[in-house]
């Protein structure tokens, strides 16, 4: 455990908090794409079945249930407590588009051919896309409250931690996995055009709003 | 085993 593994999991748990939170607050989920929500719901799932089959910290555990129980959590407030604010009009990415090639991915670029490892790097190719859904849903209506950057931001900023990260224990521990390097840096390189608005307007105390 | 050893990350 370094510095930037930790911040990134709590940049993590900060980003699910401030979306569940947002809903929670407002009672209502516009402008957030439900199914983001699901894929991440997915992802964790598919992740962290391990959980079942092995055992590595209080940590690991805590924080694994913790991230499973807020997705669903998530999921559920969009699609059944605050269905009626639920924005689907607008949700319209087509998610087979990222599954159907995650799911080859994932079968054919694997550490090993077996079920456990296949789901896990499935979730790992999946998590690097899963964002997708809601940058179109903010590409398509042209803005998001403030308090979604807030969340996006979060969220990207724990993979981009999880980067440094992964540099450290390549020098301090001789660590490196190629799968989990390569979609960390998809999966960031995604919030990059977003981390700009953020900074140059949302920090600035402006809306986020798209020229049209 | 390979790829094992990142499952102790989230």
């Amino acid at each position: 455990m370094n510095i930037f593994r930790l911040t990134g999991d709590l940049s993590h748990l900060a980003a699910i908090i401030i979306l569940l939170l947002k809903i929670w607050k407002t009672r209502s989920c516009a402008g957030i794409s439900g199914k983001s929500q699901i894929l991440f719901a997915l992802v964790f799932t598919t992740r962290y079945l391990d959980l079942f089959s092995s055992f590595i910290s209080l940590y690991n555990t805590v924080m694994k249930v913790i991230y499973i129980m807020c997705a669903y959590a998530t999921v559920y407030l969009i699609y059944g407590k605050f269905k009626a604010t639920y924005d689907g009009n607008h949700d319209t990415f087509r998610v087979e588009f990222l599954l159907i090639p995650v799911v080859l991915l994932a079968v054919l670029i694997n550490h090993a051919f077996a079920p456990m490892e296949i789901l896990w790097t499935f979730s790992i190719y999946l998590e690097s896309v899963a964002i997708l859904p809601q940058l179109f849903m903010i590409s398509k209506t042209g803005e998001a409250e403030t308090i979604t950057t807030h969340y996006l931001f979060f969220l990207g900023l724990y993979r981009t931690l999880y980067l440094f990260n992964w540099i450290w224990r390549f020098y301090f521990e001789g660590f490196f996995d190629l799968i989990a390097v390569v979609a960390g840096l998809v999966q960031t390189i995604l919030y990059c055009d977003f981390f700009y608005l953020y900074i140059t307007k949302v920090l600035k105390g402006k809306k986020l709003s798209l020229p049209a | 085993r390979p790829g094992s050893c990142q499952k102790d990350e989230l």
